[in-house]
């Protein structure tokens, strides 16, 4: 990417780019690791809340009952009380931030409700009594829930195991040095300093990717890790001064098990997996290596170095490998070896050719997990071969389990696969919520 | 009370305090089941 935004700064507001768009954006329901998730089914469009009035000339903060007309992720339009079916005064608010709150929050602290300058009723008492009896508002802890659901296990000093952005098909140690949203930056243990004291090489990750792991992780599955080295002195950064703390497995998420009897993948077997350096292709690929507790060693057919440095670590339940013909199933183009053409190839003569069988169908984790996305929907996504960088993007796809996301304002070749419960997908709102910068469309809306 | 899942929704007395007064009403809340 030639250039990092932050969104804000750069003008761009959810709300007028939904307006514009016409499109929906993916609702909080659909992202399981989210803060409020499980509350969301109690958020929708007719809820009474209690909302800082922007309508106003006085000096003091106060507050106005507003109804939920248009939910979008974490953001609800709200239209003001009296304002009946002017939407004119309408305003987006993201409901996980400070200042909405349920009805009779402002009373119990000693805020009294102010009606914006532009509505005069002579009898307010009556009118609100008319609109607010029966209705719902949002739940008294909602706050508490959102503070909840955003502790995290990791903080600065913690030592993981991570996938080596250098190389692949290893993992190397690094330490936790910031935390924002359950999405960890972290220092690879010996990356090295540069000359103002940055560090030369680090990884963004949510906490719950299945590229990182715990200290030990790698031993356990026999999985390549690189040694550090320790004539590289990284002493003088932040997030290695304080003792360190190895990470446990019980500060990750528990992946589905799967059997691995004499049935399990098998080294030679084919199958068609997602590019981990090019996640809009699903390509034809094999079994290179079986670690233990499920998990498999994947390399690309035809574009291998040969040495295994580019071979990648999927576990047998991951969305990323696929059982063969699943493209052409699902009409998504597969992404053939070199020397072949995509129009002609055919897995019965590939098989034949190379002398490989095909991964039988049943070892993969195809259930379809009803998820809620459809294409068009809006959200905010982790560009995951920028890491660091969470971007507007839209559905493009959905198939199975999988989405194809679209990153907007960007050419199609940036778009990448994802599964539908991937930790680096959010609802629309979700940087503002935890304060991470989000990246704005390029160029013309 | 309604249920929907983990919680239940109840009715609830909440104050409104405007400028004119104070006053309740009867609304639905929601909180986690006990």
């Amino acid at each position: 990417r030639p250039f990092v935004q932050d969104a804000t700064l750069a003008g761009f507001d959810w709300g007028s780019y939904l307006e514009k768009s016409g499109l929906l954006a993916a609702p909080v329901s659909c992202f399981r690791h989210v803060p409020l998730c499980a509350q969301w089914e109690d958020v929708y469009v007719g809820l009474k809340v209690e909302v800082l009035n922007t309508h106003t000339a006085l000096p003091s903060k106060v507050y106005w009952i507003a109804t939920v007309v248009q939910l979008a992720g974490y953001k609800a339009l709200l239209r003001y009380e009296g304002f009946e079916d002017d939407d004119r005064h309408d305003l987006w608010c993201n409901l996980g931030t400070a200042d909405v709150h349920p009805i009779g929050w402002c009373a119990v602290n000693n805020k009294p409700l102010v009606p914006p300058q532009e509505v005069h009723q002579q009898d307010w008492k009556s009118y609100l009594m008319e609109r607010l009896v029966g209705a719902h508002t949002i739940p008294v802890d909602f706050h508490v829930k959102m503070a909840d659901s955003l502790r995290c296990p990791f903080r600065q000093g913690v030592r993981v195991e991570v996938v080596d952005r250098s190389q692949v098909s290893r993992t190397r140690l690094a330490v936790v040095d910031t935390v924002i949203g359950g999405r960890l930056r972290l220092l690879y243990e010996d990356a090295g300093l540069g000359p103002s004291g940055e560090v030369l090489s680090d990884f963004w990750c949510h906490m719950q990717s299945p590229l990182v792991h715990h200290v030990g992780w790698s031993e356990t599955v026999d999985h390549s890790i690189k040694e550090t080295d320790t004539n590289v002195n990284m002493g003088s950064h932040p997030a290695f001064r304080r003792v360190h703390q190895n990470s446990v497995p019980d500060q990750f998420k528990k992946l589905r098990t799967v059997y691995m009897g004499a049935t399990f993948f098998k080294e030679g077997m084919k199958i068609e997996a997602i590019d981990p350096l090019n996640l809009g292709n699903i390509c034809v690929a094999s079994v290179r290596k079986v670690l233990l507790d499920g998990y498999i060693m994947v390399g690309i057919d035809g574009v291998e170095i040969g040495d295994g440095s580019d071979w990648f670590c999927y576990h047998a339940s991951s969305h990323a490998i696929l059982p063969v013909g699943y493209c052409e199933n699902n009409d998504i183009p597969l992404t053939v070896p070199p020397g072949y053409d995509q129009a002609t190839f055919t897995w019965p003569v590939y098989l034949e050719e190379t002398g490989a069988v095909a991964a039988p169908q049943r070892l993969f984790n195809t259930d379809d997990v009803g998820h809620g996305f459809t294409s068009g929907m809006k959200l905010e996504a982790v560009d995951l071969m920028e890491p660091r960088l969470v971007c507007v993007a839209t559905v493009r796809r959905c198939v199975g389990r999988l989405l194809l996301l679209h990153f907007d304002g960007w050419e199609p070749e940036f778009d990448q696969w994802v599964d539908c419960q991937s930790p680096e997908i959010y609802p629309v709102g979700w940087c503002e919520i935890t304060g991470y910068q989000l990246q704005p469309p390029i160029g013309p809306e | 009370a309604a249920e929907s899942s983990g919680r239940k929704w109840e009715q609830k007395q909440v104050q409104i305090k405007t400028l004119e007064g104070e006053f309740s009403v009867t609304m639905w809340a929601s909180d986690d089941k006990k």
